[in-house]
């Protein structure tokens, strides 16, 4: 079956797109075939996986069911793994998609025909750094969430607030049965004490659902996007590659332990 | 006359709240009286100067005309500088005020007491990481904007939006009169090739616009906010304070040159 995961988190800048495109990368060389879908009309996640930005071919007019899903998969630079892209017009659903009836449920009927199809093992949603209508949308999508947290004194004031919603939404019944997959440190930075002291905050509240992989800061990781490339494409050695590649087992044992 | 400044730009944390936090202090130690409008409902600002999160606090329902602006500018914990806070709510203000008439202009409406009575010579207005109705508000009562740009590969390709949004609010008529007051690169690390490549880039697009201050990453500046503290309290003469207050003498410096 196809497991939907919502890479999402309000604050910007934490390291949602560089997750989505190397942890997809990763799961993609590892065999696992993954639709990475871009929901964040910056478009960042289409562009590191090597397509440009183009009117008509995000989800935008899906959402609005003026069309169906279909011809708007495409494939990627990275072996196994095949987008639906984003475009500028997608900041026009955000008010577009609230004024419609059960608006929450819009991405879920529209991706629908893929999920049924079964063709993915892993559809992996990147979202923009809000809790508007788009990153809704993937929450009462998705069948779990996980969540980047950068080592950063920021990170952990809005930790509540997406608990918080995780909660709503499963109360609420809008999505009954989401859970938090992982959760993500990024952008360590060893030679700070700022970093150890916010994973140590971050294990304290969330314990296990804490990944044991954590991300490093490696300049290599913010190179590969202007090559269009996921970072084991453009230095398959470094520490980012290492990092993501244990991300990805991580990622899959626990989807094997469900 | 008092000068309203949106900082703002849509892609996520390439450092809004850290330059109002900073700028806003290293004004105020120059003598200018400086409020702040944290119009963020993440609330960093409102922390980063000191203050709880606090229920009622916000601009949340003046922007929604159920009161005045009177009685919600607080003190910081920096000289000169007063802020109205942020809370959670704000984020609510998203969906209700893109439903009133005349949405864009809810904020000209709200703060027009404050500007009216001459008290201050700088607003800051902090903006979530979005083009939604919070930002475009600020966009709208702002004389102009202050856009930080993270020394970063993303960074770039989000210019053209907002460059887009300015040009259609000038012709829209919605602020016939908003300009650029500049552009701040920000986290410039000398040892990679991809800090001065930005930067260089940048330059060609906007030539003067871009400040001669560039500032640099300093772990200083982001251990600071941890303290309650902008970084010339925490700590007066790291790299991040000297880059802040050298920012400060030259938005003054395009200000009287107007
Ligand atoms: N581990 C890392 N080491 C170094 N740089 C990184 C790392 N992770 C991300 N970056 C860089 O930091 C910046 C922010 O990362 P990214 O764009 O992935 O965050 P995001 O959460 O998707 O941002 P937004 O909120 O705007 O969507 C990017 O320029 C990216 O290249
Ligand atoms: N020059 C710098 N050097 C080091 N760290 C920095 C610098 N500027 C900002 N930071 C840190 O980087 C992170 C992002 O900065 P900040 O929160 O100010 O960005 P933002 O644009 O306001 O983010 P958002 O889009 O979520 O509102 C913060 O943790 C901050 O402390
Ligand atoms: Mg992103
Ligand atoms: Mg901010």
């Amino acid at each position: 079956a196809t497991r939907i995961i919502a890479v999402a988190n309000q604050k910007g800048g934490v390291g949602k797109t560089t997750t989505v495109i190397n942890l997809s990368a990763c799961l993609g060389e590892s065999g696992k075939r993954v639709l990475v879908i871009d929901l964040d009309p910056q478009a960042n996640t289409t562009s590191g996986l090597g397509l440009p930005r183009q009117t008509g071919t995000s989800l935008y007019r899906v959402l609005l069911r003026e069309r169906s899903v279909h011809g708007l998969i495409q494939d990627t630079v990275a072996p196994n793994v095949q987008i639906i892209p984003s475009e500028l017009d997608l900041a026009g659903a955000e008010i577009d998609v609230a004024r419609m009836d059960g608006y929450l449920h819009g991405l879920n009927m529209a991706i629908a025909p893929v999920v049924r199809n079964g063709g993915f093992d892993f559809i992996l949603i990147d979202c923009p750094p809000s809790l508007g209508v788009l990153t809704m949308n993937a929450l009462t999508a998705a069948h779990s969430l996980l969540l980047p947290i950068q080592c950063e004194y920021y990170a952990l004031e809005g930790l509540s607030v997406i608990a918080h919603i995780i909660q709503q939404l499963r109360e609420g019944r809008a999505n009954a049965t989401i859970d938090i997959q992982g959760i993500v440190m990024t952008m360590y930075d060893a030679r700070t004490r700022l970093s150890p002291d916010v994973v140590a905050e971050v294990k304290l509240h969330f314990g296990e659902k804490v990944y044991k992989t954590v991300i490093p800061r490696n300049i290599r990781l913010s190179e590969a996007p202007s090559f269009g490339k996921p970072v084991i494409q453009y230095d398959p050695h470094c520490t980012g590659s290492t990092a993501y590649r244990e991300l990805a087992k991580e990622v899959i044992e626990r989807e094997n332990a469900r």
